[in-house]
């Protein structure tokens, strides 16, 4: 359906941070949760040609075009989720892993995933004291439609609300810790289940933290721009 | 020539025990290589953890069976050092010129170190980041290689009270690592805390440029009915000569179960 080319030089041992021009879809196939609609994906193909070398290199992901947004409830105190616009009534699960020696195979996430779809789930909730979900993990549930709330690495438990009290400042490295959170967003931002990331398991992370995870994940201001235009286009 | 793209490790692995192997990591890729899975040496479950391995060899009981798990030696018993173990591997890789390799690990537990042909390098700490490491200096040119690693339990393991309890003594917490390892009032505490190469390892090959992390966003206007894809990415250039390049995207609709591309 669509198929652009852009020219573009990369000076020796450098790295460019490249923007494509936006994408023009005329209604396009939306994906939904479970039970909700059909869960549509897009192949997406981006390549990269080298004059008097060829293909250098491509990438390909199945996307997912949809939006998604969370508020708190002002009337129940709960957070409202909202899919392409449609309130959705979460059915959801807790996740911890789906192996304690993690023999995490693709056909074992997508017997897993497939399982909750078939019980009518549509959110699986992966727990902070757990894994960040690989990406097989992710691909099952856009496959399925079952949305994620994936959270970082804190607990209330090991990060300063246990008994015994202890680590209430988070890991000893919060560079480190940080630096996990970058790679991992970018290694599971681009699935379409993914719904909500969550700082921690009912704990608050260290201030540093939370304001270094809030600002990674905020809208990009280009698209509160769009957004609050939307005649812009 | 290698085939552009991305070449799984995901078989043949050997793992020993670290305590258990004179030869250093340059000697294990050099002149002294494993021969195969004669002790210490055994077959390894790569990706996988220390205890998966074990397990597949038949050195541990299963601990999701009764009260296994208590015949498993807790990683606070033993020592770091009982569950650090060396992983060995060789594959074929043979670069046409201005081709670039790179050998990544999506995931390891905790840190470690890589040995290629006799060369070094760190794995830096951190349970859930990638490591990407430009091998295309370090083939060699016969196309046969040699891996080692070597990977080093979470620095705050823990130790479990008596009592049990959520997250156990809560050490693990100090390190950026899975926190449920301890034990939890759901599960009984992992004995290696998850040590291993636990996520996928792979060999990937590309041109001059080599494209990292895309990034695809929608935005959507008139109640869905107008879309846009924004898309970026990182284009990166290995060689020492200016690259001109053509950067093309294409989209197309997922097939039905129905409908079958000629």
């Amino acid at each position: 359906e669509h198929h652009h080319s852009y020219e573009l030089s990369v000076t020796p041992g450098s790295l460019v941070h490249y923007t494509l021009p936006p994408l023009f879809f005329y209604k396009p196939n939306l994906w939904w949760p479970n039970g909700m609609g059909k869960q549509s994906l897009y192949n997406i193909e981006i390549s990269v040609d080298v004059k008097g070398f060829g293909e250098s290199d491509s990438w390909s992901h199945q996307f997912g075009f949809r939006k998604i947004e969370s508020t708190i409830d002002q009337a129940t105190g709960g957070r409202l989720f909202r899919v392409n616009g449609q309130r959705v009534f979460i059915r959801g699960g807790n996740w911890i892993l789906s192996d304690g020696l993690l023999r995490l195979s693709a056909k074992r996430y997508m017997t897993d995933i497939k399982f909750h779809a078939d019980m009518n789930f549509n959110m699986l909730r992966c727990w902070g004291g757990g894994l960040a979900e690989r990406p097989e993990f992710y691909h099952y549930c856009d496959i399925y439609g079952l949305l994620v709330w994936q959270e970082f690495w804190i607990t209330g438990d090991c990060d300063g609300r246990g008994i015994p009290v202890s680590n209430p400042n988070g890991p000893l490295d919060h560079n480190l810790f940080l630096l996990c959170a970058q790679d991992t967003i970018k290694l599971l931002r681009n699935h379409a289940s993914l719904a909500l990331w969550v700082g921690g398991n009912e704990q608050t992370p260290p201030k540093d933290i939370n304001s270094a995870l809030m600002n990674y994940l905020k809208l990009h201001p280009l698209f509160k721009f769009y957004d609050e235009n939307s005649n812009v286009c | 020539m290698a085939t552009l793209g991305k070449m799984k490790l995901d078989s043949g692995w050997l793992a020993a025990r670290s305590t258990e192997v004179e030869a250093t990591g340059v000697q294990l890729t050099t002149t002294t290589p494993p021969s195969g899975p004669s002790s210490p040496w055994m077959e390894a479950a790569v990706p996988g953890t220390v205890l998966g391995t074990l397990l597949k060899n038949k050195l541990v009981p299963d601990p999701f069976y009764g009260l296994n798990n208590e015949a498993i030696l807790d990683i606070a018993d033993s020592g770091r050092e009982y569950y650090t173990f060396w992983f060995f591997t060789t594959f074929e890789t043979k670069l046409m010129e201005n081709q670039h390799a790179a050998l990544n690990f999506r995931g390891i537990n905790y840190s470690g170190k890589a040995y290629l042909n006799g060369h070094e390098r760190i794995l830096p700490k951190g349970m859930f980041r990638r490591h990407s490491l430009d091998i295309t200096d370090i083939l060699n040119p016969d196309g046969k290689n040699l891996l080692a690693v070597i990977i080093y339990p979470p620095d705050h393991p823990g130790a479990i009270p008596p009592q049990g309890g959520q997250g156990g003594d809560h050490e693990i917490g100090k390190d950026v690592a899975a926190q449920y390892v301890e034990g939890w009032d759901w599960m009984t505490p992992i004995r290696d805390r998850n040590t291993g190469i636990w996520d996928e390892v792979s060999i990937s090959i590309t041109g001059p440029i080599k494209l990292s992390d895309p990034h695809l966003v929608s935005s959507f206007f008139d109640n869905y009915k107008r879309a846009y894809l924004h898309t970026t990415v990182d284009l990166e250039n290995k060689s020492s000569a200016p690259a001109e390049c053509t950067l093309t995207i294409q989209v197309s609709a997922g097939l039905d179960e129905e409908i079958f591309l000629l």
